[in-house]
C-alpha cells in the first residue's frame, strides 16, 4: 500500500481551519 | 483643547496588545485588529464571554458544537495554551500565527508533531499513528480491514522511524515532511493573508494607527 499514514490523517476536517473563516 | 468625542472600546478578558501580537507573530498590526473581528464572532457565538469554548470551536468548524472530532480537540488544546480549557485572543492569533503562509516551515512541522503526539509523550508511538488513522477511517466512512490500516501503519512508521527504536521523534518526523512536504499542506492558511480583506471593519474599533 502506497499510502502514508500521515497523509491519510491530514485530511481529517477537523484539521481544516479554513472553516473558521467561512460566513456562518 | 480636547476633542469631544473618546472612543471607549470594551476589550475581552486575553486581549492582548495587537502591537505586542504582531511583533510576535507573522502578522501585521492591521492583520491582528482584523483577527480580533474573527475572534468576537467566534467567541460570542454560544457564551458572550470572549473566549472560545471548545463548543464554540467545533461549532465554527463543523457548524455543529456537539461533534467530536479527535484532530479537532488536539487542535484546540494545542490553542489553549494555559491550558485553562478557553482559547483567549493572544493565544488564538499566536496559534493561527503558525498557519501563516510566512511561518517558519519548522514551527509548523513542531506545531503538527506536537498535534500527532497524541499522548504527549514526546514521541509518535505506533498505536498513536494507528489510532488517528482509525479516527480518520470513522469520520470519513471509508471502510479497510484491520489488515490495510495494519499494513499502512508498518509502512509509513518503518520509513519513519529510521532509529529503529519503535517512536518517531522530531528529527525523524522533520526528515519525513522534508521528503513529504505534503504531509504539513494543512498546517498553512492562505486565507490569513486576506484576513484584512475579510474583516474591513476591524478599521473602525482599531486602536492602533498603521504605517505600515
Amino acid at each position: 500500500y502506497n499510502l502514508n499514514a500521515f497523509d491519510i490523517i491530514s485530511y481529517s476536517e477537523g484539521f481544516d481551519l479554513s472553516a473558521l473563516f467561512e460566513e456562518k | 483643547m480636547g476633542c469631544c468625542y473618546s472612543k471607549k472600546v470594551i476589550r475581552t478578558p486575553g486581549y492582548k496588545d495587537p502591537t505586542i501580537l504582531a511583533s510576535e507573530t507573522p502578522f501585521t498590526v492591521s492583520e491582528v485588529e482584523a483577527l480580533y473581528e474573527l475572534f468576537k464572532k467566534l467567541s460570542s457565538a454560544i457564551i458572550n464571554d470572549g473566549l472560545i469554548h471548545k463548543e464554540e470551536f467545533q461549532l465554527a468548524l463543523f457548524r455543529n458544537s456537539k461533534r467530536k472530532n479527535l484532530f479537532a480537540d488536539r487542535i484546540f488544546d494545542l490553542f489553549d495554551i494555559k491550558r485553562n480549557g478557553v482559547i483567549e485572543f493572544g493565544e488564538f492569533v499566536r496559534s493561527l500565527g503558525v498557519f501563516h503562509p510566512n511561518a517558519p516551515v519548522e514551527d509548523k512541522i513542531k506545531f503538527a508533531y506536537r498535534l500527532y503526539d497524541l499522548k504527549q509523550t514526546g514521541f509518535i508511538e505506533r498505536a498513536e499513528l494507528k489510532e488517528m488513522v482509525l479516527a480518520l477511517l470513522r469520520e470519513s466512512d471509508i471502510v479497510l480491514s484491520d489488515d490495510v490500516v495494519e499494513a499502512i501503519v508498518d509502512k509509513t512508521f518503518s520509513e519513519a522511524d529510521t532509529k529503529g527504536d519503535g517512536k518517531i521523534d522530531l528529527d525523524e518526523f522533520m526528515d519525513m515532511v522534508k521528503n513529504h512536504p505534503m504531509l504539513i499542506k494543512n498546517m498553512t492558511l492562505p486565507y490569513l493573508k486576506d484576513i484584512t480583506l475579510a474583516f474591513p471593519s476591524f478599521i473602525f474599533n482599531a486602536e492602533v494607527e498603521n504605517i505600515e
